[in-house]
């Protein structure tokens, strides 16, 4: 889950 | 970004300018709860301080600028606006949102990704967003009659909050190790609270009523 974390939501 | 998310952000924009508009051109914030305005402008600040770490799109920049711009803004016009302020239901509006404040920042203490202070208070804000319509929820029941603005206002909010489940659906079928449980989780909870209201809502304009809470 290494890249998951990206956060491009609002 | 899909269609999902851009229909859920636009709503999310819709709703505010809705209550600007109300604020601002009829100088009225009648049935608005100041509790819940001031919930997410905490929410807001606390989770776009990532503008200043990352950058993602010109899009996400100008929109987290938008949602903290205006959330305090509405708050402003609500507390310190000469018109605007008398209109508001002080004494309707007193849910105590401090109890919801401290328990979302332990859980986000406890529960978290990393623990690290921006990561902290971004989960905290995903754990205050989930329960801030709860104010304007109780207040909409206490004044029963809603007015047009108020009403479409909350749905809209509503609305944002159920595209965004499509898009985190359409996400995870599309892209790979796309998983955030904690992001779901507090947005089932925030959609699930728009479910009694939702029912409310489409029957009033179904029957072309106005609409109406139940005591």
């Amino acid at each position: 889950a290494k890249e998951s974390r990206k956060k491009d939501e609002l | 970004m899909n269609i999902f998310r851009l229909a859920g952000d636009m709503s999310h924009l819709f709703s505010i300018l809705l209550l600007l508009l109300k604020i601002h051109t009829i100088k009225s914030c009648a049935g608005v709860s100041l509790k819940t305005q001031e919930l997410y402008a905490l929410v807001f600040a606390t989770r776009y301080l990532d503008i200043f770490t990352g950058y993602i799109s010109l899009y996400n920049t100008l929109m987290k600028m938008f949602f903290l711009w205006s959330s305090f803004t509405i708050v402003w016009y609500m507390r310190y606006h000469n018109v605007v302020r008398r209109s508001y239901d002080k004494d309707q509006d007193t849910f105590r949102h401090y109890f919801l404040i401290l328990p979302c920042f332990i859980l986000a203490l406890l529960v978290h990704e990393k623990f690290t202070f921006l990561e902290v208070l971004w989960t905290f804000s995903l754990y205050l967003e989930a329960v801030a319509i709860l104010p304007q929820l109780v207040l909409l029941q206490r004044t029963r009659n809603v007015d047009n603005l108020t009403g479409h206002y909350v749905f809209f909010l509503g609305a944002y909050r159920s595209f965004y489940i499509l898009n985190w659906i359409y996400r995870y079928f599309t892209e790979q190790n796309y998983y955030k449980w904690i992001t779901w989780i507090s947005g089932l909870v925030q959609t699930a609270l728009y479910a009694d209201f939702f029912y409310y809502y489409v029957k009033s304009w179904r029957n072309s009523e106005r609409l109406q809470l139940p005591a």
